[in-house]
């Protein structure tokens, strides 16, 4: 897809040791800057479309294991998609967004999801060639209940903690941070469901974990 | 509290309960256990001398005190099913999140440096050092553009007679993505999530620069100082960036420290990709 060229394309203009060093006026760097963003924005919904065409195929049948997780196409071998549809009749034709400023616990969509009750699919892509267990933090409104589980619909514990106010200077007190451990085949993705509504009876509520100041001796 | 300990699994940090800095780190899976502490260095840009810092030269003149820190560090603790995670805050522009995960031996280091006050008119360097008692002496590894680590050695060239002219700025050497030392028993690395400059100016440190704000410039065709006055818009005055990284830090073994230290780098760099849909039933 053209779409990749526009990320080629500012990759290989920040490869020039300016930019990877940052020896350029203020203004080049935020220009390289911009042509990183409009290339990483580009990709990631051109990835979205992935996901979406992955999964979706998979509720109409097109194979997957019944363990909710999700390989690539061909590789898949039983029918995942009741699993999906085991979900209680999802509907899943929803696009699929991406949140690069997770790594400063900030996504208007999760936010907002959370705010409004709305149940959310997470789809989570490992790029590496092994399996891999690892972990997702999403920022959710304060006070939601909320419950996890995998893509065949199995609770999966998650722990809701108060995010440090230096991580959202002025905007951390009415956001907190979700997260929950994730298994992911290798080059593979792994579906997850975060409920905040119509909340199975099995479901394993996300626990809030202590936070106490301690002021030195 | 004399000391305070977070632990999930194999991973245990102890901290000082005067102090509030880390005092200790253990890795239950290889019984190692070891003193350790994290804190930050700031390094005054010298812009004297006929040459200043600037954005190709690091060239520190001393350090300063941490700026605007009580002499003691508050801590939050946070305990939780999946993850523990003690806070510290070092300075008002200057924190540091240590996470331990339940199924996991290494630590995350997850820094937030900046704005950088520069009211006294110097620019600085932050750096950030985990300091250890591996008897590292005067070795360090570094990584080669991910790929194997080289060996480096204080103060030394391995093919002419250095004369030391920058004791600090020249022992840095490029990191992209790991920073290791060991003895004979153990062995502490740092996983990066970006490319920076690092050292181990002591025996069992690992030192990493996090930020910089340059208030002079270098004379090596910039013509600008790298202080982010405009950080985004042309005439507003911004109080400066700010940069936020995750640090894998893995203790374990000499021999199990290379496999662990490898598995930690490769998710650095291929971090997770996570995306989210509305779900409509």
């Amino acid at each position: 897809s053209d779409v990749l060229d526009e990320l080629e394309n500012a990759v290989s203009i920040v490869l020039h040791h300016d930019a990877i060093t940052g020896t350029a006026k203020q203004a080049v760097a935020d220009d390289y800057a911009k042509r990183l963003y409009k290339g990483g924005e580009g990709a990631a919904s051109l990835l979205n479309q992935g996901f979406k065409e992955i999964i979706d195929s998979k509720v109409r049948g097109r194979g997957g294991d019944d363990d909710g997780v999700i390989r690539p196409v061909e590789e898949s071998s039983v029918n995942d998609g009741d699993v999906l549809q085991r979900a209680e009749g999802l509907d899943l034709d929803n696009d699929f967004v991406q949140c690069p400023l997770l790594n400063i616990s900030t996504c208007a969509f999760t936010e907002t999801s959370s705010r409004s009750k709305q149940n959310m699919q997470v789809v989570v892509y490992n790029n590496l060639a092994q399996a891999r267990d690892d972990f997702v933090h999403l920022p959710i409104g304060k006070e939601s209940s909320v419950a996890v589980f995998d893509g065949a619909m199995n609770p999966v514990a998650s722990q809701i903690t108060g995010l440090d106010p230096s991580v959202r200077p002025g905007s951390s007190e009415d956001v907190e941070d979700l997260g929950f451990a994730v298994q992911i085949p290798p080059k593979g993705l792994a579906v997850y469901y975060v409920l905040f509504q119509n909340i199975p009876q099995n479901a394993t509520l996300a626990q809030r974990s202590k936070t106490r100041a301690v002021s030195p001796n | 509290e004399a000391s305070i300990k977070i632990s999930d699994g194999n991973i245990g940090l102890t901290f000082d309960g005067s102090s509030g800095l880390m005092r200790g780190m253990e890795n239950q899976k290889y019984g190692i256990q070891m003193e350790s502490s994290i804190d930050f260095l700031v390094y005054n840009s010298s812009n004297g001398q006929g040459q200043n810092s600037g954005a190709y030269i690091f060239r520190p003149e001393g350090t300063l005190p941490l700026l605007n820190r009580g002499d003691k560090l508050n801590l939050t603790v946070v305990e939780g099913p999946l993850f523990s995670e003690m806070r510290q805050t070092f300075a008002p522009w200057l924190h540091l999140s240590t996470r331990v995960y339940g199924n996991r031996d290494w630590a995350e280091l997850m820094w937030r440096v900046g704005p950088i006050p520069f009211a006294d008119n110097l620019g600085k360097e932050i750096s950030m050092r985990v300091s250890s008692s591996v008897s590292s002496g005067d070795e360090f590894y570094t990584d080669s553009n991910g790929r194997d680590m080289l060996k480096r050695v204080v103060n030394y060239r391995p093919t002419w007679d250095l004369q030391v002219s920058e004791p600090v700025a020249g022992n840095y050497y490029p990191l992209t993505a790991a920073l290791a030392i060991h003895d004979d028993k153990s062995e502490m690395a740092v996983l990066l999530d970006r490319a920076c400059g690092g050292t181990s100016l002591n025996s069992g440190d690992l030192e990493f620069m996090v930020h910089r704000r340059i208030l002079a410039d270098d004379a090596r065709g910039v013509g600008e100082a790298l202080n982010e006055t405009e950080c985004g818009c042309r005439d507003c005055h911004c109080a400066g960036l700010r940069v936020a990284g995750t640090t894998g830090l893995v203790l374990a073994s000499a021999t199990d420290g290379p496999g662990l230290r490898r598995q930690v780098q490769a998710r650095k760099e291929s971090p997770l990709v996570t995306a989210f849909r509305a779900i409509t039933s």
